[in-house]
């Protein structure tokens, strides 16, 4: 951010701090801010994510700064931004995270394949933009009628997702000794597996547990 | 097979292996994934009691038994691929910790990356053939992530050519590594290196702690298990206290750093060079956060596509789980998530892999990027995912208290991603650091 100010030219993932003008960066009363943005769009949905990132880490920057300038020193100045670092270094993975996904996209050759994967990939980010709604809106990124619109489409694709389910699952292809699990065996037969291995617990080796000799009968005598 | 789910992947509208190849990377390498994985399960040697009805010292034994037979049938098939390596082990092991782990993951690579040329000479097909059977010991119980914090100390005599090696305050004992309880003779051990008077920082000595064939700790040396924990019931994580323990200076690992026989200290060309270990574990845990994920959403989503209960519409059947809204809502941004991890593991990897060989030529100049990516990116996953793995234990209703559900095993055994190789507060303000650096 610092050389980004500087006006150094920046490498790598991080360059977005070097493409947004810090005016715009700025948190700007929602009203100031014309939000052109397309739910639907993944790419513009990235953009967001990025803006959102490159204005948590301009503001704990700042934020240091005005430690600074309240005589700390710059370790104090570092502790006392630590919650606003922390946040900025969230917005900046969940970014990568969302482009990646995005970008993976790209890749995938299969329409049917596609389609399903783009779903998750729209739902994935949305359901991010939702938890972390109080960001976009505090950053002017999203308006409050685009929130609500959010969730609505969030709404629609679990239930265009909902007959994929078991198949998308499937295709972590996890073996079921792997999976070692009852209630996530392929053939999903729970319940008599449930109670096969119930069964088969060292605490039903004998009918009646020792227990039962050695305390519950002999306290029955004493009373 | 049960009917609902049976139904429910005939309703599929896309073609599940075509999506398992993605995610594979390929279809040649789900073809060897499956290979890997056939040999093992079908392999008697490592059938197992279900570790859920054992005690936490039988679980240990079956595991090293594991390990052992995972070693000769290692060598016997010829599996020398990393990650074919990994997927045998974590086949073996059921995605398990074992006693072997940091053996093989840490103290080899640490010799092959660290030892001098005499120092391979003579510890390393050893330690191939484990007669020497390692660990790395840098945690200590007061002192973790801050290495500058760690406080047993490498005090070099230049009379008698030896370092001491010491553990000068209770906080100090070493704390947490797995293998070091009861399965290691020898250990890597992290200590401020003092010579001449000055301190030098931390750097690696290789310390005898169990004698070769009887497995008896060394005099000086209180080794031990520190007791049952969460979860790594199958392994030995373990203290290790060294009272004024003397060894020769050839065993510090000096590929880099050095000390003269009289005591001069050279430095290592470059600081930079223990990042490319970091980076390379934290991209793995990033990966392994995928699995955890995947895992759990593959159990809560087939068990709520079973499990019938409660009613939608008044007087009708009672509907699949998974049908309700509010079931969909708390795993299907899961699953996303899952999807979104493990192309973030492989983006991870293949770039690793892409700079490592400009690391190996002495550019570093994408490193810092890397280091300061890999660090988020391990917090980031880890604290989503093991947030998670708890939101689908629940969403699997009483059933997913029960051991059999495999939901808390998996919760136990992940959950440690988010403290050990740098506690995830830290990898944040890691990356923090580089943010507004950049």
């Amino acid at each position: 951010y610092q050389q980004a100010k500087a006006g150094q030219q920046l490498s790598g993932i991080v360059s977005y701090l070097n493409e947004t003008d810090h005016r715009r960066v700025q948190p700007q009363p929602v009203s100031a801010r014309p939000t052109v943005v397309d739910i639907n769009d993944l790419a513009s949905l990235v953009e967001i994510y990025k803006l959102r990132a490159a204005i948590l880490v301009g503001m704990a920057a700042k934020s240091i700064q005005q430690e600074l300038q309240h005589r700390k020193n710059q370790a104090d100045a570092w502790n006392n931004s630590a919650i606003d670092l922390v946040k900025a270094s969230d917005a900046h993975c969940h970014y990568v995270v969302v482009k990646l996904f995005t970008d993976k996209l790209g890749e995938i050759g299969d329409t049917a394949v596609h389609s399903v994967v783009s779903s998750l990939a729209l739902l994935y980010a949305l359901h991010g933009i939702t938890v972390n709604s109080g960001d976009f809106l505090q950053a002017g990124l999203l308006s409050v009628p685009q929130v609500l619109q959010i969730s609505v489409r969030i709404k629609e694709l679990l239930s265009q997702l909902r007959p994929n389910a078991v198949a998308l699952v499937d295709s972590f292809d996890i073996h079921n000794k792997k999976l070692n699990s009852v209630l996530g065996r392929y053939d999903g037969n729970v319940y008599e597996n449930m109670f096969e291995w119930a069964r088969r617990s060292p605490l039903n080796a004998t009918e009646v547990h020792e227990s039962f000799y050695k305390y519950l009968k002999p306290l029955r005598s004493k009373l | 097979m049960n009917a609902d789910i049976l139904k429910e992947r005939q309703n599929a509208t896309f073609d599940v292996e075509k999506l398992t190849n993605i995610l594979d990377g390929g279809p040649e390498l789900t073809k060897r994934r499956r290979e890997i994985e056939s040999m093992v399960l079908n392999d008697p040697d490592f059938m197992e009691e279900d570790p859920n009805f054992l005690s936490r010292s039988e679980r240990y034994d079956q595991a090293v038994r594991k390990s052992a037979q995972m070693i000769l049938k290692l060598r016997e098939y010829g599996i020398a691929d990393p990650e074919e390596i990994y997927c045998y082990k974590s086949t073996v092991h059921l995605g398990k910790p074992e006693p072997l782990d940091l053996h093989l993951g840490m103290f080899l690579p640490t010799l092959l990356n660290q030892a001098n040329q005499e120092q391979m000479d003579r510890f390393f097909m050893p330690s191939w053939n484990l007669e020497i059977i390692g660990t790395y010991a840098q945690t200590e119980m007061g002192h973790g992530t801050h290495l500058r914090g760690l406080e047993t100390t490498a005090t070099y005599d230049p009379a008698t050519q030896e370092f001491v090696l010491n553990s000068p305050t209770v906080s100090s004992i070493k704390w947490w590594p797995g293998g070091l309880g009861k399965t290691s003779n020898h250990a890597i051990v992290l200590a401020q290196l003092y010579t001449q008077g000055n301190c030098h920082g931390l750097h690696a000595f290789i310390v005898p702690i169990r004698d070769m064939n009887t497995h008896v700790p060394l005099p000086g040396i209180v080794v031990g298990d520190i007791g049952p924990k969460f979860g790594f019931d199958e392994i030995d994580n373990g203290y290790l206290k060294m009272e004024n323990v003397r060894i020769p200076r050839e065993n510090m690992l000096m590929k880099y750093a050095k000390v003269e026989p009289d005591g001069t200290y050279k430095k290592p060309p470059s600081a930079k060079l223990t990042y490319g270990t970091m980076v390379f574990i934290r991209s793995m845990i990033v990966g392994e956060s995928a699995r955890a994920l995947s895992k759990a959403s593959t159990i809560a989503i087939r068990y709520s596509a079973v499990r019938h209960q409660s009613e939608i519409r008044p007087g009708e059947p009672e509907p699949q789980i998974l049908d309700f809204q509010t079931q969909q809502y708390k795993l299907f941004p899961l699953l996303a998530t899952a999807y979104a991890f493990i192309f973030v593991g492989q983006y991870m990897k293949d770039t690793y892999s892409r700079i490592s060989g400009d690391i190996n030529q002495g550019d570093f100049s994408e490193l810092p990027e890397l280091h300061a990516l890999s660090a988020g990116l391990k917090a980031f996953t880890t604290w989503t995912a093991n947030a998670a793995i708890e939101v689908c234990r629940m969403s699997c209703g009483g059933h997913g208290y029960s051991r059999s559900s495999g939901l808390p095993d998996l919760y136990v055994n992940f959950t440690p991603t988010c403290t050990y190789e740098g506690e995830n507060t830290v990898m944040m303000l890691q990356t923090a650091r580089y943010l507004v650096k950049s």
